[in-house]
């Protein structure tokens, strides 16, 4: 097939002849699943009333909801061992991720690489990863709250009042402490995040993450400054991880895969400690 | 205890909705940053004066009375390994990397460590030799600017059964190429 494939026997990943995530085979589903950065454009509010704000360190406010994609191409290197599996992409001079798949892991690690983010358009820019599959969602998706219980959250909805959206992206923007998930009958999608993110999901079976953002005007909410962080005179790299599981939804043998995405949730925000000592002066037996 | 309490209090301010939320001024989000990092590295003094209490006492309780007080490891921190830069790792050829888990229950963990060379050993505390795997380091982390590490791969083993608060330690050899050599498992595919 034109696709290169990496994984093991609980998960593989298809990537498309672009370079592109296309498709999941995971506990016992193979379903089209894809992969892709873009960002929105942050809006530039003239601040004087509070319906005009600009984008910035307390608001997330794209301008008129213009999302662009990062790249329709994408080069990859491809490395397979014994012990992970890994694709390296490259979308843009200014973004990359590494796909790797463990041996005997039952998930992916989307470990992306984020900026300096280009502002010579002076457009100030909001990146977010988004995967898309097909499970249909009917418009409902679930965030953490602070790492524990997952909240129901619907598309254009509140749960105690008859909301009227000025702002259909940000909206729908959710906080997401570690984990976001969708499902139907049959399919169940989860990210967990190594950090808060805003998340959602816009269309059905697709969910979106805020990576990072570069801004260029105060929001006027007393800060002071437009959200543009830079080192060294550049804007700053943010470099991050996120955990994709892929299965049936439901529980089957007992084991669901939602008590799976729970306990790698624990590992991978509490993982080990690690303590480097030089050992110039002793052999391994030595050091035994 | 004044490390800690300047821990303690760092952490105090780190309560700060501004701490938080990242809705503050650059520089003092740079501040925060830089105090934080001033009461981990003060904090490094206490684990590594821990660990090698606990080690010494190992070696005590393995070896009746002596105790082998000469057995001092620095047990340093790498805070850069979130941009695969660790300088014991990278310069020298024999180092030892001690994994403390912090959960409730045994676990495992893929163990990625930056290291400059393709020919590694990794034993464990028992003497078995871990299988292992090299992976180029993404040529977008190697081009950062301001990253200033002499790491060309990362070396990929698997360390399990990490004792519930408690931890393992593994022993990490440069080999010579000849010894063992083993051609990094991976061949790039450029599409």
């Amino acid at each position: 097939s034109s696709l290169t494939v990496i994984g093991n026997e609980y998960i593989k990943l298809g990537f498309d002849t672009n370079g592109f995530l296309s498709e999941v085979t995971a506990d016992g589903l193979t379903r089209i699943v894809s992969q892709e950065f873009l960002y929105y454009e942050g809006a530039k509010g003239n601040n004087a009333e509070f319906l005009n704000r600009s984008s910035g360190a307390y608001i997330f406010r794209p301008n008129k909801n213009k999302i662009h994609f990062v790249a329709n191409q994408v080069d990859i290197e491809v490395y397979r061992g014994e012990i992970v599996q890994e694709v390296h992409q490259k979308f843009n001079d200014w973004i990359s991720q590494v796909v790797r798949v463990y041996r005997s892991k039952s998930y992916a690690e989307f470990e992306w690489l984020i900026g300096p983010i280009p502002i010579d358009d002076d457009v100030g820019k909001e990146v977010i990863t988004r995967f898309n599959s097909g499970i249909e969602s009917a418009g409902i998706f679930y965030t953490d709250s602070n790492g524990r219980e997952m909240i129901k959250r619907q598309r254009n909805r509140r749960d105690t009042w008859n909301v009227k959206l000025n702002e259909e992206v940000s909206g729908n923007y959710y906080p997401v402490t570690t984990k976001i998930t969708l499902e139907d009958t049959t399919a169940r999608m989860a990210i967990l995040t190594d950090r808060a993110q805003g998340g959602s999901s816009l269309q059905d079976g697709a969910l979106e993450l805020m990576v990072h953002r570069r801004l260029l005007h105060d929001d006027a909410f007393g800060v002071g400054e437009a959200l543009n962080e830079t080192e060294h005179g550049k804007g700053l790299i943010a470099r991050g991880k996120h955990l994709f599981f892929f299965g049936q939804s439901g529980t089957r043998k007992g084991i669901s895969l939602k008590a799976t995405e729970r306990i790698v949730q624990i590992e991978s925000l509490l993982p080990t400690w690690k303590f480097f000592s030089n050992m110039k002066s002793y052999n391994a037996e030595e050091w035994r | 205890e004044p490390h800690l309490t300047f821990m303690r209090e760092t952490l105090g301010i780190m309560q700060h909705h501004d701490a938080i939320t990242g809705t503050e001024k650059q520089k003092v989000a740079l501040d925060y940053a830089k105090r934080l990092s001033v009461g981990i590295r003060a904090c490094a003094a206490n684990t590594r004066s821990v660990l090698n209490q606990l080690s010494v006492q190992s070696e005590t309780s393995a070896s009746t009375s002596e105790t082998r007080s000469d057995y001092i490891f620095d047990f340093k921190i790498c805070p850069l390994l979130n941009i695969t830069s660790c300088p014991v790792s990278e310069s020298n050829e024999r180092f030892a990397l001690t994994l403390y888990n912090p959960l409730a229950h045994f676990t495992d963990e893929y163990v990625r460590v930056p290291v400059a060379h393709h020919n590694y050993k990794v034993i464990d505390n028992k003497g078995v030799t871990m299988e292992i795997q090299l992976l180029p380091i993404p040529s977008a982390v190697m081009n950062m600017k301001n990253r200033t590490s002499n790491a060309q791969y990362e070396l990929v083993f698997f360390a399990t059964n990490l004792p519930p608060l408690g931890y393992r330690t593994y022993y990490i050899e440069k080999l010579n190429s000849s010894e063992g050599f083993l051609r990094p498992s991976f061949s790039p595919k450029k599409t």
